[in-house]
């Protein structure tokens, strides 16, 4: 998985960071200070379709079928992600009850072509 | 579609969508981060902070938890709840301080009020319950006591024994009471406030910390909760 860079045009992992306390967040969330969200961008030729992650599933199926019958010209790969992680975070409600809890999926760690 | 694709650089090779310029793509990414962040949390704006948890209380319930590790700068350091962080259903835990300023506790009857905002028609499952409360002596230290929590019907009518404990009468010093039964029957009525009694014999003479001066000893509740899932529910017929 390839992270971007200024010369990177092949799908990619972009690092994206939010500090709560430029949004005005950090009054209810306590912890974490910030969100790693990052996202996927980037080409996928065909050569790199099929790289392995979701696409190793049914989606892998569908586009093997779509190829092995020659529909794959109308059909571009797409870079997802294929690697997420959970993101703790504790946390103010309404009621100023402290909340902890791991949102699943939350941050992108890889990327890679469908 | 493929054309949209390749030599064209003013367009997002991924989805085709016309490319932002750098200003509104993070504002745009930012928004939703703040809707991803809401959704997740099952809320539909950020909660309206009206008055702050004294900081020493809220460092006390989180060094009493085991997976909030507080740092010597005061920042949390956070560790993965290691089988919520696989399901889609996460467990997640909640810390609730008695409402001190509450008639309850002024009655003087040991009382304790604790608020819980509730998702309309959300089933919960309680995992495990604790109160925690610090109890000190106001004079020299002697003997056992024996502590019981009850839950409080409105009006103060229909108490239930939550627990019971027997203690060794200390300076100062914290207990917890397993409370999830009491907190299980709450969650599953539709009241919003969980009023909790307090009864000891053989220590009149002790005190429950919970007023603001006291802001680092206020009696809070620690639940793990997790969202009930019907489908898994197992019938006979």
């Amino acid at each position: 998985s390839l992270s971007c860079g200024s010369n990177v045009s092949l799908c990619c992992k972009k690092d994206f960071y939010i500090k709560f306390r430029d949004i005005q967040w950090q009054d209810w969330i306590i912890a974490p200070e910030g969100y790693h969200m990052n996202y996927c961008m980037g080409q996928c030729p065909q050569h790199l379709a099929g790289a392995p992650g979701i696409a190793s599933s049914f989606h892998a199926t569908v586009f093997n079928q779509l190829k092995a019958n020659g529909i794959h010209t109308a059909i571009n790969s797409c870079c997802v992600p294929i690697q997420r992680r959970p993101l703790s975070i504790v946390y103010f409600d309404s009621t100023h009850s402290i909340v902890k809890t791991d949102i699943p999926d939350m941050i992108v760690e890889s990327c890679g072509c469908t | 579609s493929p054309e949209q694709h390749g030599a064209d650089e003013s367009r997002c090779p991924s989805c085709g969508m016309p490319a932002l310029d750098k200003g509104s793509e993070e504002q745009l990414l930012t928004e939703i981060a703040k809707q991803q962040i809401l959704s997740k949390l099952h809320l539909k704006e950020r909660p309206n902070i009206t008055h702050a948890v004294p900081r020493a209380a809220l460092v006390t319930a989180l060094r009493k938890l085991h997976a909030g590790r507080v740092r010597q700068d005061g920042t949390l350091e956070l560790g993965n709840t290691p089988e919520s962080a696989q399901t889609r259903d996460p467990a997640y835990e909640i810390v609730s301080f008695a409402d001190t300023d509450h008639a309850d506790s002024a009655a003087g009857r040991g009382g304790l009020a604790f608020q819980f905002s509730k998702e309309r028609g959300q089933s919960l499952q309680i995992l495990q319950s604790t109160l925690w409360l610090y109890v000190r002596a106001a004079e020299a230290p002697r003997g056992k006591a024996t502590a019981q929590v009850y839950a409080a019907g409105p009006g103060g009518a229909n108490r239930t024994l939550l627990g019971q404990k027997q203690f060794e009468v200390k300076w100062g010093r914290w207990h917890t009471f397993t409370v999830t039964r009491g907190v299980q029957a709450f969650f599953d009525s539709g009241d919003k406030r969980l009023r909790l009694e307090l009864e000891c014999q053989g220590c009149q003479e002790l005190a429950v910390l919970g007023s603001p001066g006291n802001s680092s000893h206020q009696p809070f509740l620690v639940a793990q909760v997790r969202p009930r899932d019907e489908s898994h529910a197992i019938r006979r017929r």
